[in-house]
């Protein structure tokens, strides 16, 4: 049990690094667009 | 300049969902430790009962 | 044009964020009841020793 709890906090670090990722990459995307514009 | 404001903004609201879905799991992580704990107790009540009779 | 495009990056943005955050719940999902499943024929082969002895 303790086991299953270690493994989801793993999991929901992986989880937040993802969601990170998505941010940083709309970050670049809607800075490209103010530039463009 | 009207454009960087429109960023920011959507910059602001995924930062928003962002903490939301923190938050969310922070929760949920706790009520399923709280959850282990209350079957792991309970086991042992059964256990305990079962071995008793 | 720029307010289309930016309104576009942050949809694709949240829809990301919302696919993981199903997908991960799922899976914890299907892990907890694994767990449980386990725990249970653990209790039982368990308690069935000790009647034994």
């Amino acid at each position: 049990a303790s086991r299953f709890l270690e493994e989801e906090t793993l999991r929901s670090q992986e989880l937040l690094q993802r969601l990170d990722a998505h941010i940083e990459d709309m970050r670049e995307d809607t800075s490209q667009t103010v530039r463009k514009y | 300049a009207g454009l960087e404001e429109m960023k920011d903004q959507y910059m602001r609201a995924v930062g928003k969902i962002r903490g939301d879905m923190l938050r969310y799991l922070q929760e949920s992580k706790e009520r399923a430790a709280q959850m282990i704990r209350q079957e792991v107790l309970r086991e042992r009540r059964d256990t305990a009962r079962k071995m008793r009779r």
